[in-house]
């Protein structure tokens, strides 16, 4: 449950992104050129991103505008290979939760 | 009055470690470090890129707080004045010493590895650091290349060594400066390996045979990965033998052969720096340091080894943003050896294989922003307090939280029915 979730330790990471498509400098975009942010949120149970909108000028992230979601759970899927955001109301539980 | 510190940092080190559960990897003196150590299971760093990582767990701020996503911009100019945890140890009586490669080198450490801020003396990097992209490797013609796979002969290098061996000769000299100074040190040792390119004593590979290396669970792209999620490997396309390859761009994939010598390689020089490390913490028993020293072991982020199809960092998945992290704290972790025996003996990894069990650990969710309070108050100085929201002005404060309070606690899931 939510109050599950928000009780565990949780380890957030990001990662920029120049664009919603891979391209030659999607690994390593320079501050001018990102345009995306992927934020996680992991606990022992779930790894959860959303990639959302990022204005290098200001360094400020649109949560409103999602370009894109991830939600794994490590006890059935560690290796993290089925991202289930759009296909359960797990995504859509945690849409709501942030 | 407070023990000394040698924090180790590898570049690119992923958990692929006998004390991590892996059964393939050759480790025995991490293995053995960790046997001494509380180990955390699930580690993550904040970004999977050198600088932002290393600027983010050396001055305990997230990347949003230190504004460097890429490694361009030097934190105290572009974000904040903020200190660094080898910063706050100097100016609380340590002398503190860098070795290698801690701060990413150039523009987001200032061009000095945040000297002097950071540092008593200008931090040392090894002599032939600057041919580590050089074409060193030589390849079936004969010829030398900038490879990615590049098993070398030691001897045929330039100058006849390697950074990583050059480095822990220099950590080595300044463990016996510091035994007789009689003064508390914050000793950082940064090795480079297995950061690309993988070039590493070539008589690292006789541990790992081809045939027993077998690839990634889950080689292929994730049919519902959303594609701004994918990271394109584009470091590794651009050495020699992988553009030789001619793979497709973004989604490849690699031919299989080569993904067996990569990860092949890259286990080999995960083993060939466990020799460094082995040395490194030999040298601290001999110089009688063991006792009075904690010594904390990490990585700036993970690596993928095909894993989802992708290779190098630059993702979020936990391949690229897990780490190693163990504390070993003489007294805490381990009784206190009697005088004279030894805690870290050498351990060849061509000879043992008796795999050690970590003395604790803990499966708690970690981050390594967390490093700077934890280890302020191991070592008995004031944590730095919480940052408020936003902390961009505050130049001393923590957006971690210390993790003493896990070293002893009984693991099990706490606040959700246990």
């Amino acid at each position: 449950t939510a109050r599950c979730f928000y009780e565990e330790p949780a380890a957030l990471s990001q990662y920029p992104r120049p664009a919603d498509t891979p391209q030659w400098n999607s690994d390593k975009p320079k501050l001018k050129d990102i345009r995306i942010m992927g934020y996680s949120m992991r606990t022992i149970d779930y790894r959860y991103t959303v990639w959302v909108q990022f204005n290098p000028k200001n360094f400020t992230a649109n949560f409103e505008d999602v370009h894109a979601g991830e939600l794994y759970v490590m006890e059935t899927d560690p290796n993290q290979d089925y991202n289930i955001y759009n296909n359960t109301s797990h995504g859509w539980l945690f849409k709501k939760v942030l | 009055d407070g023990m000394n510190i040698l924090f180790i940092v590898v570049d690119d080190l992923r958990p692929v470690l006998g004390c991590y559960g892996d059964k393939l990897v050759k480790s025995p003196n991490i293995d053995q470090l960790a046997s001494r150590s509380v180990v955390f299971s699930n580690a993550y760093a904040q970004q999977a890129l050198c600088a932002p990582s290393r600027v983010s767990f050396l001055t305990g701020r997230r990347p949003d707080t230190t504004r460097l996503y890429d490694f361009y911009s030097y934190w105290r100019v572009h974000a904040g004045n903020y200190s660094t945890m080898p910063q706050y140890f100097k100016e609380n009586g340590y002398v503190t010493l860098s070795v290698g490669k801690v701060f990413h080198p150039g523009v987001s450490s200032n061009h000095s590895d945040d000297y002097p801020y950071s540092w008593s003396i200008p931090p040392f990097h090894p002599s032939t650091e600057k041919y580590e992209n050089d074409k060193t490797c030589r390849g079936k013609d004969g010829k030398l290349y900038a490879n990615l796979v590049c098993p070398v002969d030691v001897t045929e290098m330039p100058k006849g060594t390697l950074p990583d061996i050059q480095s822990t000769a220099e950590a080595i000299r300044l463990l016996n400066v510091m035994k007789d100074k009689k003064q508390k040190f914050f000793l950082a040792v940064g090795y480079h390996k297995p950061h690309i390119p993988l070039r590493y004593p070539q008589e690292f590979l006789k541990l790992y045979p081809l045939e027993n290396i077998p690839l990634a669970p889950d080689p292929w792209v994730p049919e519902k990965l959303p594609s701004v999620a994918y990271n394109p490997w584009t470091d590794i396309r651009r050495r020699d033998d992988v553009e030789a390859l001619n793979v497709s761009f973004p989604y490849g994939p690699l031919p299989e052969e080569f993904q067996r010598q990569i990860r092949q390689s890259y286990y080999a020089a995960v083993s060939y720096l466990d020799v460094q490390v082995g040395l490194l913490l030999s040298a601290l028993d001999n110089v009688g340091l063991s006792n009075n020293t904690m010594v904390v072991f990490t990585a700036d982020h993970g690596w993928s080894l095909g894993e989802h199809g992708e290779w190098a960092k630059y993702s979020n998945f936990d391949v690229a943003t897990r780490v190693p992290l163990m504390f070993y704290v003489p007294g805490m972790t381990t009784p206190s050896a009697s005088q004279g025996m030894r805690v870290f003996p050498y351990l060849d990894p061509f000879s043992h294989n008796v795999n050690s069990v970590p003395q604790g650990q803990s499966k708690k969710v970690v981050e390594l922003v967390s490093l700077f309070p934890t280890l302020a108050e191991l070592a008995g100085l004031q944590v730095p307090p919480a940052c408020p929201e936003p902390s961009l002005h505050v130049g001393l404060c923590t957006e971690g939280t210390s993790l003493v309070r896990y070293f002893s606690a009984s693991e099990g899931k706490e606040g959700c029915g246990g």
